[in-house]
C-alpha cells in the first residue's frame, strides 16, 4: 500500500501580512485545512486520487474567499466565468471547460466531461448544456456575488485594465 | 484560482484546478487553468501538477507539462523540476505564479515565485501543513 498525499493551492500573488487583516489570516487558514483534511481522508479511507482531489476543489470553489466557483472574480460585463480542469495520472484521461457560467461546482463538470464526453474541453454554453444533460447543479448569479470582489471590480470596471485576484494592478498585456 | 494535486494508497496520482478567471476580464479570455499542460496535468510516471498566477504566461511557458518532462527526461527530481520551472524559466520572462505537484511516491512540492501562495498538504502519518505567506 501506497503513502497517500495530497496538496492544495488557493492562488499566488501579492499575498503579505500587509494586505491580510488577523480576520482574513485565520479565515484562510481555516478554509485551507478544511478542505486539505477533507480530500486527505478520502485518501485514508482507501478513495481514489481523482476524488480526494474533486472533494479538496470543491470545498474551495464553495468558499467565497478564493477565486473560483462561488469566490469568482467579475468579468468586464459583470458576470462570472469559470474555467476547470481535471486529469487522472493513471490513464492519462482529462477533462476540462472554459468560460462557463452558473455552474456551482465547475470542477465536478470537468469530471463528467472527463468520464462521460469523448472530448477534453469543452466551452460555453455547450459546456453548460452538457452540464445540464447530466445533471450537475446550476446556481443562480446571485449565488456568485461577493461584495469584496465586487468592491475590487469597482476599481477598474470603466477601463481596460484586468487584474490577477492577489496581484496589484498590471497595465494590459495582449499577447 | 484553486487546485489540488493527490496521490492514493495504489500510487495513482491526480491533479484538478478550477479558477474565477481574472478580474474586469473580456473577449471570453481563457487562462492556463482548463489547458491541460499547461496549468493541470497528472501522470503517474512523474507527477501530478496544479498551477495558479498570470495565466498567459503558464500557457506559452507549457508549465505543467515542462516539469513533469524535466523529471522524464533529465530525471530532475520533483523539487528540481519545479525550482527550475517556477523560479527561473517563469521568471526569466515576468510569469508570476506558482504550482503544487505531488508524485507517486508521495513527494510534495509547493513552489511560488510570488509573495505569497496560499497552500496546505497532508501526508499519510504527518501533520497539516498550511500556510499563506513566503
Amino acid at each position: 500500500m501506497h503513502k497517500t498525499a495530497i496538496a492544495i493551492h488557493g492562488g499566488a500573488g501579492t499575498i503579505t501580512q500587509a494586505n491580510l487583516s488577523p480576520e482574513q489570516d485565520k479565515a484562510y487558514r481555516a478554509a485551507l485545512k478544511k478542505a486539505v483534511e477533507a480530500g486527505h481522508q478520502v485518501l485514508e479511507r482507501g478513495g481514489s486520487a481523482l476524488d480526494a482531489v474533486e472533494l479538496a476543489v470543491v470545498h474551495l470553489e464553495d468558499s467565497p474567499l478564493f477565486n473560483a466557483g462561488r469566490g469568482s472574480v467579475f468579468t468586464k460585463e459583470g458576470k462570472h466565468e469559470m474555467d476547470a480542469a481535471i486529469m487522472c495520472g493513471k490513464t492519462l484521461e482529462a477533462g476540462a471547460l472554459a468560460g462557463v457560467r452558473s455552474i456551482k461546482n465547475p470542477v465536478k463538470l470537468a469530471r463528467a466531461i472527463m468520464e462521460h464526453s469523448d472530448h477534453v474541453i469543452l466551452s460555453g454554453y455547450g459546456a453548460e448544456e452538457f452540464a445540464l444533460s447530466y445533471g450537475l447543479e446550476f446556481a443562480p448569479e446571485a449565488y456568485f456575488f461577493d461584495k469584496y470582489r465586487y468592491e475590487q471590480w469597482s476599481e477598474v470596471r470603466d477601463s481596460d485594465i484586468f487584474m490577477l485576484d492577489h496581484t496589484a494592478q498590471r497595465d494590459e498585456k495582449f499577447g | 484560482t484553486v487546485g489540488a494535486v493527490a496521490v492514493d494508497q495504489e500510487g495513482n496520482v491526480a491533479s484538478a484546478t478550477s479558477t474565477g478567471g481574472m478580474t474586469n476580464k473580456r473577449y471570453n479570455r481563457i487562462g492556463d487553468t482548463p489547458i491541460i499542460g499547461s496549468g493541470t496535468y497528472a501522470n503517474n510516471q512523474t507527477c501530478a501538477i496544479s498551477c495558479t498566477g498570470h495565466g498567459e504566461f503558464f500557457i506559452r511557458a507549457v508549465v505543467a507539462y515542462d516539469v513533469s518532462c524535466l523529471m522524464e527526461y533529465k530525471g530532475y527530481t520533483l523539487q528540481k523540476a519545479c525550482e527550475e520551472v517556477v523560479l527561473k524559466k517563469l521568471v526569466k520572462f515576468g510569469g508570476e505564479g506558482g504550482l503544487i505537484a505531488v508524485t507517486p511516491s508521495a513527494e510534495v512540492a509547493l513552489v511560488f515565485n510570488s509573495e505569497g501562495m496560499y497552500r496546505a498538504s497532508k501526508s499519510t502519518g504527518e501533520e497539516t501543513l498550511v500556510a499563506i505567506y513566503k
